[in-house]
């Protein structure tokens, strides 16, 4: 089979999509900390938007991330 | 709601448009965001009055990208706008991207549509995920009045009931997979997937994934009906009919067919049936039955004309079963009737049903 496209610009949409949504934290945490915000997140807006809750970026997450929507973030103070 | 329910301390609230997009008349935009103010008016004492000058509570604007809150947008798609929760300065103010396509139908973004939903956040709404609410937060279009339920219990939690209601047809929440007594509109194979039509919604089961997902119809096909009757892939013509009412519409894949909708009697079914209960495509015989009330059809594929010898007794021909059908699937030589709440697994070579289960089992409940 192909070898699947680079996948960088997917991660980057999504960390864009959970920081300005779900804040996700911006900033250094080391390599494990960030792993574990950007999962925490996802299964965050996984369970938000009734997907499976998997954790992981997968094609039916992104097709949601994709799609034109609302700037207020889904979770938390907005001010 | 925002953390601390965050709400307008008067009923009556102000807003001012400051700008307008060129994309509408000066008066579709006036019109969009009076009628989305009515929408919450509709349910709720409060009460919107228009400033022409000075600091109103909801100041109105179109601007793109940075356009003055530090909270930019992203061009055309994606974010299309915002709004800020009930408070001083830019509380209540409400921003829409000037580089979306603003429009007064569905050939693009309907303001009104977006108006609503943005307002809502004004007013003290947070998002819902409900897809079937106004305060979803993901675009879509749909005709009537906006508000599900679910959009009513939590404006009126705020703010209460409107003293004088208006009579309004709120759309109703999004059906629970788990709710027991659950039952099914259509169900149909696509290109290996299970879609099952309930309401205005779907739910899409992919072999591979356990949680089924749900979308509202009209986000994927505009144009099928936001109610569909029964459902059927025929995999060798790569096509899936959908049936509603007396009309029926073609889908390649998630594409529709042109040439559709077409009547159901260019089937063959007389003009007395107004409407299928069931289809199922049984691949074994290259037949497809449709289930009208207490009977049944049996449509050739290969040659495009109904059997002879039908309509036939659902209950005489499907020992087991009950005497309607709401839906219908085949698999691997096993029949799926849904009826209400239960699902029926009738085997072919015995003639008998073998198994009962809940319709929402398939759902994964």
């Amino acid at each position: 089979v192909p070898l699947p496209p680079d996948n960088t610009d997917n991660y980057l949409l999504a960390e864009k999509y959970l920081r300005r949504f779900y804040g996700l934290p911006a900033g250094l945490q080391g390599r494990q900390g960030s792993a574990d915000a950007f999962q925490t997140s996802i299964k965050e807006m996984q369970k938000f938007f009734k997907l499976e809750v998997t954790g992981s970026l997968d094609d039916n997450t992104l097709e949601l991330m994709k799609q034109a929507r609302c700037g207020v973030p889904d979770i938390g103070e907005y001010n | 709601h925002f953390p601390r329910h965050l709400k307008w301390q008067s009923n009556t609230v102000t807003f001012r448009i400051l700008n307008y997009t060129p994309d509408l008349k000066k008066a579709d935009v006036d019109r969009a965001v009076r009628s989305a103010l009515n929408v919450w008016a509709d349910v709720t004492p409060l009460v919107f009055k228009k400033l022409y000058h000075g600091n109103a509570d909801i100041m109105i604007s179109f601007g793109s990208k940075e356009h003055g809150d530090y909270n930019p947008f992203d061009g055309p798609d994606g974010l299309l706008a915002h709004a800020y929760p009930p408070g001083q300065g830019i509380g209540g103010d409400t921003h829409f991207d000037e580089d979306e396509h603003w429009t007064k139908d569905s050939s693009a973004y309907n303001l009104f549509i977006v108006a609503a939903h943005e307002l809502g956040h004004a007013l003290g709404m947070s998002h819902s995920s409900d897809a079937g609410a106004l305060m979803y937060p993901v675009y879509s279009y749909a005709t009537g009045f906006p508000l599900a339920e679910d959009d009513i219990e939590g404006i009126q939690a705020l703010y209460g009931e409107n003293p004088n209601p208006r009579k309004v047809k709120p759309k109703p929440d999004a059906p629970n997979k788990c709710d027991p007594m659950l039952s099914f509109d259509a169900v149909t194979e696509l290109r290996g997937e299970t879609i099952i039509f309930k309401d205005r919604f779907y739910w899409r089961i992919h072999p591979q994934i356990v949680e089924p997902e749900q979308t509202l119809i009209k986000s994927t096909w505009p144009s099928i009906p936001n109610k569909v009757d029964a459902a059927y892939e025929n995999p060798e013509k790569d096509l899936v009919i959908i049936f509603s009412g007396i009309r029926m519409w073609a889908l390649n894949g998630y594409n529709l067919v042109d040439g559709y909708p077409k009547y159901i009697h260019k089937l063959g079914l007389p003009k007395s049936i107004r409407k299928i209960d069931a289809a199922v495509y049984i691949r074994d015989t290259g037949k497809t039955l449709f289930f009208t009330d207490e009977e049944y059809w049996s449509y050739d594929e290969a040659t495009g004309t109904m059997d002879s010898g039908y309509p036939r007794s659902i209950e005489t021909d499907f020992p087991g079963m009950d005497d309607e059908v709401d839906a219908a699937a085949y698999h691997y030589g096993y029949l799926y009737f849904f009826h209400e709440h239960m699902q029926y697994e009738y085997s072919y070579s015995s003639r008998k049903v073998l198994r009962i289960l809940r319709t929402n089992s398939i759902l994964n409940c």
